[in-house]
């Protein structure tokens, strides 16, 4: 199970370092193993934005923290890819240059894998190939119905 | 393999039957606050087999049951149908050669659920292992709910450890 | 202290009642107590949204629970008003509809109390009265820059 | 009592000395992911007194210097004003005649922090005690820092009590 772990971690940190400067338009980021010893090392994480010095993770702001976390998520994606991925509003603290890069991202990887992306964000709308509405006209009941992206946006 | 439709109904505030179409690699889900969004990943979670109210954001199993309205009364029963397309025989064992999956669930007011297969009653572990090794299930980090994005970055080193290894 | 606590929570009960149809457009909430005895009680929290059946404070949604605790900040704010209040983007869960209306409470409040509030939302933006920018020319050096918020809204 | 404006310098990303004016009663603050917008927050947290240094997400109470960045080198001091005006005498106490009322706190490389009142030296709990009554503090419930908004509601009734208590 060594062995095991230590090619996941590495093909994890592998994709990890490609997709953090996808997403931050630059920088770097790593994983790194906190003992030697295999069997019982934790794991940690080593981000830097572009322009900045190297961060200890709780130094981010929000914003990057949910940037560095989208790039974790979608690392560990990339090794063992589930037949589809959900993501409820994790573009609510991220400003519009990192929607937008954010969407790019996903719109690569949409190739082959399947996203569902809850949002409130327009940016994110205007990404997605389909829109699914869900409206409460009647109170306390929830139904579904088709959405057609100018609408949305016109309504903003 | 890709998903094909969700079917709800009876669940959460979904009480009418209601379907959602997955047509594209890429669907948004939209609507104003409290809605019903993120019920949706709810009923994802709980078709997949999630016995845990609190991760269903429910106080009691039986409460993810619709439990009426201004104007309606409770309903008797929650269904969740999840509809796969496995025309490329993605998965693997005995359901290799189907070319469509379905997956449901169905709780009665007693707290008792009922899974098909294809529409063939089957057990929790059978929906549980058609799905091992393909880093799907309940709570799979191919499922990311409301407002915990950041959680994974915030975890101490030894448990993002264990959740790196149950993705391997 | 018995009598302090009685008229304190009574008190912040009162304005949590005003505030929160406000903030919703509709429905009601309250606090209780959980317990009979005054020194150990708990408090609680009863909101019902327009149109919903009372609902246990983990049913509602990101947006409904956003809304109910800046209901609960401004019903405290109003007993005890300290020289300013600092929110840091409070309305990220919340959908346009609610984002105006947070809007309107703030701006009631503000004729007795000062807000600063951090944003992303282009709708709080133009709510406010000044707009105090922020930015990172320089990598890693923070700067305070005048910002004009039409060309903010423009850009967007 | 108004809070005019608040200065900062060698503060987290504040390195050059830096103003914010407040002219008006609800001021906006904008800009990109990373800028420095909480720094503000925590900088206001920390002329107040805060002392955990978790408390102003960082990892060591002397990193809130400014500790460099590719181009610079670690500030040698942080240091943070805030000027209220008080002409309308709402202050009690001794400060109560001032019509404008200066706290300020100075630390250095070593961690010790030194506060003023006014331009004079005083202790730190001088400045805790200007604002007692007043609801202000480094943890009030005036102060709300990012993303935690939600945890007022999902607190544990003994825990809403003991947070009402100290609002009281
Ligand atoms: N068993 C149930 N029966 C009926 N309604 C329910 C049930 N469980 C939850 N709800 C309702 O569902 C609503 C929450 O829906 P949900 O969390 O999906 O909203 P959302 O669209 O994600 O909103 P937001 O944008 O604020 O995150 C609540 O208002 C709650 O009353
Ligand atoms: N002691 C320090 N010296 C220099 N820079 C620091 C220091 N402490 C924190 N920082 C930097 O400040 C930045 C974070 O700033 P802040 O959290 O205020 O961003 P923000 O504007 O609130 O962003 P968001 O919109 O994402 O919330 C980090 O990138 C971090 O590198
Ligand atoms: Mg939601
Ligand atoms: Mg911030």
């Amino acid at each position: 199970t060594k062995n095991r772990f230590k090619s996941t971690y590495s093909a994890i940190n592998d994709s990890f370092k490609e997709i953090f400067p996808k997403l931050f338009g630059g920088g770097k980021a790593e994983l790194y193993l906190t003992e030697k010893n295999l069997l019982d090392t934790g794991i940690g994480i080593i981000a830097k934005p572009p322009g900045k010095k190297i961060a200890n993770i709780a130094a981010l702001s929000g914003g990057e923290k949910a940037m560095t976390a989208v790039a974790m998520v979608l690392s560990i994606f990339k090794l063992n890819p589930s037949p589809f991925c959900m993501l409820d509003e994790v573009d609510a603290p991220l400003d519009d240059a990192n929607v937008l890069r954010f969407c790019e991202v996903i719109k690569d990887m949409s190739k082959s894998v399947q996203f569902i992306v809850i949002t409130h964000n327009k940016l994110t709308m205007e990404m997605t190939e389909q829109l699914s509405g869900v409206t409460m006209q009647e109170p306390g009941v929830s139904r579904l119905v088709s959405v057609d992206i100018e609408e949305i946006i016109d309504a903003a | 393999m890709k998903l094909k439709q969700l079917k709800m109904s009876g669940f959460k505030s979904f009480v009418e039957p209601s379907t959602v179409v997955f047509k594209s690699n890429i669907t948004g889900v939209v609507g104003p606050n409290g809605c019903g969004k993120s019920n949706i990943i709810d009923a994802v979670k709980w078709v997949l087999g999630e016995s845990s109210a609190k991760n269903l954001r429910s106080d009691g199993i039986v409460n993810v049951i619709f439990n009426g309205s201004t104007s309606r009364k409770p309903a008797g029963q929650a269904s969740v149908e999840l509809l796969f397309d496995n025309s490329n025989g993605r998965l693997t064992g005995e359901y290799h050669s189907y070319s469509e999956i379905s997956i449901k669930r169905v709780m009665s007011a007693d707290g008792n659920s009922t899974y098909y297969l294809n529409s063939t009653k089957c057990r929790r572990k059978d929906i549980t292992d058609i799905f091992l090794g393909t880093g799907l299930g309940p709570r799979s980090y191919s499922i990311i709910e409301q407002g915990i994005i950041s959680k994974f970055v915030e975890a101490k080193p030894e448990d993002l450890r264990i959740y790196i290894e149950e993705a391997a």
